[in-house]
Formats: C-alpha cells, sequence, structure tokens
C-alpha cells in the first residue's frame, strides 16, 4: 500500500522517509513514514513510539498531524503520516519569507486549536516547538511530534519536569515542577507566538540554569504573592530577581503587535500557572477578532 | 468516546463478538487438525496403534468456550499478579484489556496465554507511563528478558495498534462527585464513600467480563451502582434525568438509560 | 460541547478528601495543579 522513495531524516530511534501512498498503480497521496528501529530500545519498543501509536489513533482533527496508518515491516513499526512539507521553524528563519500580522495570527489560531483538541482529550503535547508545527500543502498548520505526549496524570502520579525543550518550557518545568498540568503547553505556544513576532527566538537559554536567568530577565522573577508557594521549589532561593517588564516595554519589543496580541501573550506567558489562560480563553480572545483577519491558509507563505 | 479507538474498534455486540470468536476458533482449529493429521501421516511408521488413538482421542482443539474460559482465567492470574507487584489500578486493567483483546484476534492455540502474561504486564505499564526498565521487571517477575519481550510486537499487532483504554474508574469518580451535588442532602458522605469502595471492586471484576465490549465505562459504572445500592442509583437517575412534558409519551432518557444499565447489571452477574 | 450533562461546582463544595489534602499541598499548588481539574475530568468521564 506504501512505497518508500526518500530518505528525508534519521534520528536515534527512527528513520523518517518520504513516500506514496499506492491505490493499485494509481498514486493517491505522499506520505511520511517513520520507521521506527525496534531494536535500539533495550527495554523493548520505544516509549516515544508507543505514545506517538496511542495518542494519534485518538486524535483526529485538522490541526493535528494524521496518522494515516501503521504496519510492520521485516519487525520494524512503520508509522505511516501525512507529509508535511513546512514547519513553522523553517518559515522564521527563512528571511527571504515575508509573513504579516495576519499570517500570525493564522498560523497561531491553527496551533491553539491543535492545542485546544488535545487539552479538550486530556492529554498534554509536552514538546510544542516551531519545528514541531508542521505545515501542510494547503496551508494548515498541524501539531506534530507526540513522542513525548502523555494523558492528563491521575492526581497521585508525579511526572517528569524533564519535558518540553529549553527555549519553550514554562517556569514550573525549570522549577522541576512534578504535578504540572495543560499550562506548560500554553506557555509553550506564547513562546512560538513571541518568536513568530520577533523573528528571532525568544527565551534562546544557554542550557538549563541559564533557561531560568533568561526567562526571568525578559518577563520578570515570579513572587510568592503572584505566584503561592513558587518559593517552596529547593531552586526558588537561588535565582535572581527581576522586575516584570512594563506594558511600554512590551510594546517597545513587539512593536507590530497590537494591544490584543500583547494581551493575549501576556496570558498566555503568566508565571503562574494556575493564572495563565487556557485554550479556551486564548482561542476567545479579542485578537482573533480585530482586525486583520487571520489569513486564510491556503494564502499562507 | 464515540470517536476514540476503543468505540470504534473495540466495540461489539453480542452476536458479533460470538460470531468473531467461533470464527478464530473455527480457523484454528481446523489449522490444528491439519497439523496432527499431517503428523499422525509423517511418524505413522513410529507410533503405536495405541498411541495413535490416544492422540485423535485427546489432541482436541479447544472450542470458543472453551478458549474464553482459559482467557479469563488467565485474564483473572494477571489481575491478582498485577496487584501482588503493587500496579497501579488502571495500569492492572490495561494489561487485563490488552490480554483480552489480544486473545480476540489470535487463538490460544497459536500463542498460549502464558506467553503473553508478563508481555501485557510490561506493557501495560509502559503504555500507562508507569514505566519499569526490562531489566527490574525481569527481575520483580523471575522471568527472563527476552521472554517478556519476544511477543511485544505481536501483542502490538494484535492489539490493531490501538493503546488507549477507557476504563470505569475515572467514571465511577465522577458519579460520586456528581451524585453529591444532584442528591445534595439527600445522601450521607461517609456512606457514598464506602459505596465508591465496594463499586470500585465490582469494577475490578467487571473487566474478566465481557462488558467492555458491549457497554461504554460509564454505563458499566452505573451498573455497578445500581448492583451495590439500587435505591441511590435510581434516585439520582430520576433527578438527573426528570420526565419532562415532551417525553410523557415517549421513552425518556431516564427508562433508557435504566434499560440499558439493567441489561447490563445481568452481564455483571 | 453546548450541553453537558453535569455542572463543575468550582466552590469546591465536593466532598473528596483525597482530593482535597493533595489540594494544600504546596508542591502541588506551586505546580498549577487544581481540583477543579480534577473533578472537571472525572466528570467528564462519567458523562462521555
Amino acid at each position: 500500500l506504501y512505497s518508500k522513495e526518500k530518505k528525508v531524516g534519521e534520528g536515534t530511534f527512527a528513520i523518517v522517509y518520504l513516500g506514496r501512498q499506492l491505490e493499485g498503480t494509481t498514486v493517491k497521496r505522499n506520505v511520511a513514514i517513520k520507521e521506527i528501529k525496534t531494536s535500539e530500545f533495550k527495554d523493548g519498543l520505544d516509549m516515544s513510539a508507543i505514545r506517538e501509536v496511542k495518542y494519534l489513533q485518538e486524535l483526529k482533527h485538522v490541526n493535528v498531524i494524521e496518522l494515516v496508518d501503521i504496519y510492520n515491516e521485516k519487525g520494524n513499526l512503520n508509522l505511516v503520516l501525512e507529509f508535511l512539507p513546512a514547519d513553522l521553524e523553517m518559515i522564521i528563519k527563512d528571511s527571504s519569507i515575508l509573513f504579516t500580522q495576519a499570517d500570525i495570527k493564522s498560523w497561531l489560531l491553527m496551533a491553539l486549536r491543535g492545542v485546544h483538541h488535545c487539552h479538550r482529550n486530556f492529554i498534554l503535547h509536552r514538546d510544542l516547538k516551531p519545528n514541531n508545527l508542521l505545515l501542510a500543502p494547503d496551508g494548515q498548520l498541524k501539531l506534530a511530534d507526540f513522542g513525548l505526549a502523555r494523558s492528563i496524570p491521575s492526581p497521585q502520579e508525579q511526572l517528569t519536569s524533564n519535558v518540553v525543550t529549553r527555549w519553550y518550557r514554562a517556569p514550573e518545568l525549570l522549577f522541576g515542577a512534578k504535578h504540572y498540568t495543560w499550562a506548560v503547553d500554553i506557555w509553550s505556544i506564547g513562546v512560538i507566538f513571541a518568536e513568530l513576532m520577533l523573528r528571532i527566538p525568544y527565551l534562546p537559554g544557554k542550557d538549563d540554569i541559564d533557561q531560568i536567568d533568561v526567562t526571568f530577565r525578559a518577563l520578570g522573577t515570579p513572587t510568592e504573592k503572584l505566584w503561592p508557594e513558587v518559593s517552596s521549589f529547593p531552586t526558588y532561593n537561588k535565582i535572581k530577581m527581576y522586575p516584570a517588564p512594563s506594558r511600554d516595554e512590551l510594546r517597545k519589543r513587539f512593536i507590530a503587535a497590537t494591544e490584543n496580541a500583547l494581551n493575549l501573550m501576556s496570558g498566555m506567558l503568566l508565571m503562574n500557572p494556575h493564572a495563565r489562560w487556557d485554550s479556551v480563553k486564548c482561542l476567545q480572545s479579542d485578537y482573533f477578532t480585530e482586525l486583520p483577519e487571520p489569513t486564510e491558509p491556503s494564502q499562507l507563505p | 468516546f464515540r470517536s476514540s479507538s476503543q468505540y470504534r474498534i473495540w466495540s461489539f455486540t453480542k452476536e458479533q463478538l460470538k460470531e468473531k470468536r467461533e470464527q478464530l476458533s473455527s480457523k484454528v482449529s481446523a489449522l490444528v487438525r491439519e497439523k496432527i493429521e499431517r503428523f499422525l501421516a509423517e511418524n505413522n511408521s513410529q507410533l503405536s496403534n495405541e498411541e495413535i488413538n490416544e492422540i485423535r482421542n485427546k489432541a482436541i482443539p479447544v472450542n470458543a468456550a472453551e478458549e474464553l474460559q482459559l482467557i479469563t482465567l488467565y485474564a483473572q492470574k494477571i489481575q491478582l499478579f498485577g496487584n501482588k507487584l503493587r500496579l497501579p489500578t488502571e495500569v492492572v486493567a490495561t494489561a487485563v484489556c490488552f490480554f483480552k483483546k489480544f486473545y480476540l484476534e489470535t487463538s490460544v492455540m497459536e500463542i498460549h496465554p502464558k506467553e503473553m502474561f508478563f508481555t501485557c504486564l510490561f506493557f501495560a505499564c509502559k503504555s500507562e507511563n508507569y514505566f519499569i526498565g526490562i531489566d527490574s521487571f525481569a527481575s520483580k517477575v523471575k522471568k527472563p528478558k527476552d521472554s517478556i519481550l519476544k511477543h511485544e510486537f505481536r501483542l502490538l499487532e494484535g492489539l490493531k495498534f490501538t493503546l488507549m483504554n477507557h476504563h470505569p474508574y475515572k467514571a465511577l469518580h465522577g458519579f460520586f462527585l456528581d451524585i453529591q451535588m444532584v442528591l445534595m442532602k439527600k445522601v450521607d458522605l461517609n456512606y457514598l464513600g464506602k459505596v465508591y469502595e465496594n463499586c470500585k471492586n465490582m469494577l475490578n471484576a467487571s473487566l474478566l467480563t465481557e462488558t467492555m465490549y458491549h457497554y461504554t465505562p460509564p454505563q458499566i459504572t452505573l451498573a455497578v451502582l445500581l448492583t451495590e445500592d439500587e435505591a441511590l442509583c435510581l434516585k439520582y437517575l430520576e433527578v438527573k434525568f426528570p420526565k419532562t412534558a415532551e417525553s410523557s409519551n415517549s421513552v425518556g432518557l431516564y427508562e433508557k438509560v435504566v434499560k440499558i444499565i439493567r441489561e447490563c447489571q445481568k452481564d455483571l452477574s | 460541547d453546548l450541553h453537558k450533562r453535569y455542572a463543575l461546582h468550582e466552590d469546591k463544595t465536593y466532598y473528596d478528601p483525597f482530593i482535597k489534602q493533595l489540594q494544600t499541598r504546596k508542591d502541588y499548588i506551586a505546580s498549577g495543579f487544581e481540583a477543579t481539574l480534577v473533578y472537571d475530568r472525572m466528570l467528564t468521564e462519567a458523562f462521555t
């Protein structure tokens, strides 16, 4: 049913091929085939493969990558995914690609819809970043790479804080929280929003320690008043205190952003995870109903 | 739930499930008989008449009902062993579901349930984010690593690559909360706590029945609640789904729900 | 879902001793844990 045409990527546990879905001798569409190397993981089938299979089988949404099929070939697990030729990181980094505020709004809207769909199914993505937001030929943005995803845990379960790529990691993760929530995904989207507006990474820490400093220097160190019990984190006492940026400072940094855009970004980047906006509040933000309208996906760069 | 793989792929009517089991059993029984005949033909000169008769009399493939008995027995053993290992409730439930689903697609005559026992437990741990390294797991269950890992892939295929399970425990917790609000001040909370615990034990037992294929998790939960305290359950449902003027001449939601959960209760018992 | 079959009582009046005691733990509060998130999930599962 599928042919592997060209290797397009390789990681520790998987090789990705560009392939084609066949119907008899007629080519139906391009697909990406992720071949999981089953022998590389000493504990049997790799956890990230299990997660991708588990969650993508349950999530069907225009803004979540489609798992087309799964098959076994010579003892290797092959995930057939829809082919998505570009990602947001490529778009941001390529200075020859010009995009507008309407384009940013469109991408953000699609990303938030995908995240909302995950969250209403009680699934955390835990690795949102520009190169995991893939772009289809029709312009639709899709959440991809569910290798770190998991269901929202039972209350007594402890989670690892070693999730999300460093620059997109929420402050509670930086502090080592073990009972975090969907708020970590919203933080990541907030950082991506900032990056879309700036076209450079917004909070690029050099290492895990530096990430805390970079984050608080940009957004202010959280206090007990703003974030109850934040001082209970063991690493809290070792951090420097920075003031939160004023609205004026944010306006100067994000020159082209409207007030509603800044409100939304600030809501997604609230330090206190209790106060941070959820996906519904983000989607209902005035930002999405003010001009300019979000670009039609088919018209996006 | 309607978009979940549990509904789309693992829900059956009773007739569909029976037919599925019988078809599998029949197909594999035919293969087993073929193998036996081939064996007898190839070894005719080496076997005595007595031995040939013994084989013909005793090497009989198990039928669908017997297979189900064996599967249920081993599913129960998985529960007991999982509890002995102090695995979380949902991990044990997932292991049981994996095991049962696997044997809807594969006959016990093709792979002995003993072979899949620890594989299902280990894989359930991984799937439910309760990761135990293979070395540690193998040492706890006192089995060689290879014996646990060798069928992992086959298990995944047998599960049709669907790993999400909706167990009835969360639904029980949900009803525990909703009953408090709906029947506010009419139910003693300590008593409700005891009902919750008893229902949870019944839900553990329900995993060994066929109800997981025929009913949704909340329906199973309500059936168990009906068994535990019929008056409480019916009172809750009456208040929850009151008769309206529109429904006075037709079957209301209350009647529909009660009908389904009584059927489920009967199947559970 | 416009017609949820349950109403989530955000004023924390549910009797749920286990969740209530978690709510008071500093590590839970600091992480962002909220009892209403748990209740919402369980109620969703009950009415799915």
